[in-house]
């Protein structure tokens, strides 16, 4: 692997955490994975390599980046303790039309990876850019990656996607730790009854078809929503992904 | 404009359908206006041009492309006669990660505008690739848009994607028709609570913020869902979106 990190930073463990599709949550599960881990004491990081949107940023309540000191880039440090580097919050102004193409993507991600001083992290976990064309590819490419975990929601649809994710975790060579399912129903609030808005789950035979050990299935939670838009998603207190950490 | 379309095709009325983030159900937007805008007797067509994922195809029940004839390229067309040519049956086999640079995608885009024979359509609504990055750009310059439609969620955070997305219509002088949010909330089957699982609606304040017109609010519906695994999307009866057709 070409890139070196920076002499100051020590760096565990390094999982990408990918999807075939946008908007099933893949940047909700990375920020809940990283506040799991560091909950159990285990120091973490998230690295934001998706440009489609400032998710994390949003969800941890980050407004500016303060970055350097006189030996390098320092990351933002969260409430609870987890250190954060964002692409989103490179972007001047994130209301411009911003073209990043592969290569570009890629080399900020480098740099991120060989300029900024992580110092102590067990798990890094990298919120990778959604779907399985060009720009994942060169991330990919670009990090020191120990392994994946593929996040979907339980259409059919995107099982042909997560098809696609496992096609290119095995062209890179890189384990697939699991799969972890969002969205799997929602609970009424008044009455109690699971509503499974996009079908049933279909994870279990999806993981059991590729040999894939379930992480987690999280439900869609008005409370998870509120506490993104609020930038407090460190005191979300549910453990659905408890499977993961361990 | 550069492209001329092939020279039996005869289109009045280009619309592209764009969103900030995947996943907030632009292609299922797209879908919906085609089968409202067949229904009223105005001949209908969708160019699919949003490569990360076949939802127009599979909402659809589309299995293959019959493409040609000695005259050109003839589309698919739908148990009610929506014609319809995707980027996504294109693909040998959809599960190979594809490279599609911004560049690859329009010139596919391109040859569905100059190769394809798109006879007697009044309204076309093209699904653009989501994002505001390089790939929906080159899209936009390839096609005679006459409007655009924006898709968003009710989550905060999209609203900042959307100003993205007028900026990108700005840029390119392109009128902007309005706004549909959707997954606006769901209605519980067993007692009928409205549970807005991503939030209050904003899309009144952000369409008046932006001088706007709400063309419509669809709630997430576990039978949508349905229809669109089981490629049935026209059987869909209930008329959400029919401000936007007028
Ligand atoms: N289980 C859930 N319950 C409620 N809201 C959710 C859930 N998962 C994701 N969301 C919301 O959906 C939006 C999209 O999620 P995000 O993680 O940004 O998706 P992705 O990274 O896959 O594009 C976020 O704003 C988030 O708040
Ligand atoms: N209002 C809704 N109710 C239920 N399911 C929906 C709704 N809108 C979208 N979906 C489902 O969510 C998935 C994502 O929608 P899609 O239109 O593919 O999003 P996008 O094109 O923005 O990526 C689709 O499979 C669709 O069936
Ligand atoms: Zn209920």
């Amino acid at each position: 692997f070409s890139v070196k990190p920076h002499p100051l930073s020590s760096v565990d463990k390094v999982i990408g955490i990918v999807s075939g599709k946008g908007g099933v949550g893949k940047s909700l599960v990375t920020s809940l994975l990283a506040v799991e881990m560091q909950k159990q004491g285990h120091s973490s990081a998230i690295l934001d390599a998706d440009i489609t949107g400032p998710s994390i940023p949003k969800a941890f309540g980050i407004k500016e980046m303060v970055m350097t000191n006189e030996q390098g880039i320092t990351p933002f440090t969260s409430k609870t303790g987890i250190d954060i580097m964002s692409i989103n919050l490179l972007l001047e102004d994130p209301t411009d039309p911003i073209i990043w193409r592969g290569p570009a993507v890629a080399n900020v991600v480098k740099q991120f990876w060989s300029e900024v001083i992580w110092s102590g992290i067990e798990y890094m976990f990298v919120d990778m850019p959604p779907g399985t064309g060009d720009v994942p590819l060169t991330v990919f490419q670009s990090l020191p990656l120990n392994g994946i975990i593929i996040v979907t929601s339980p259409q059919e649809l995107v099982s042909m996607i997560v098809e696609k994710a496992i096609n290119m975790a095995e062209q890179m060579n890189i384990p697939i730790i699991g799969i972890v399912e969002n969205m799997s129903y929602l609970s009424c609030p008044d009455c109690g009854k699971k509503i499974e808005v996009f079908g049933k789950s279909k994870v279990e035979e999806v993981a059991a078809k590729y040999g894939l050990k379930v992480l987690g299935k999280i439900p869609l939670e008005p409370s998870i929503a509120a506490l993104c838009d609020a930038g407090e998603i460190e005191s979300y207190n549910k453990d659905w992904l408890k499977e993961a950490i361990k």
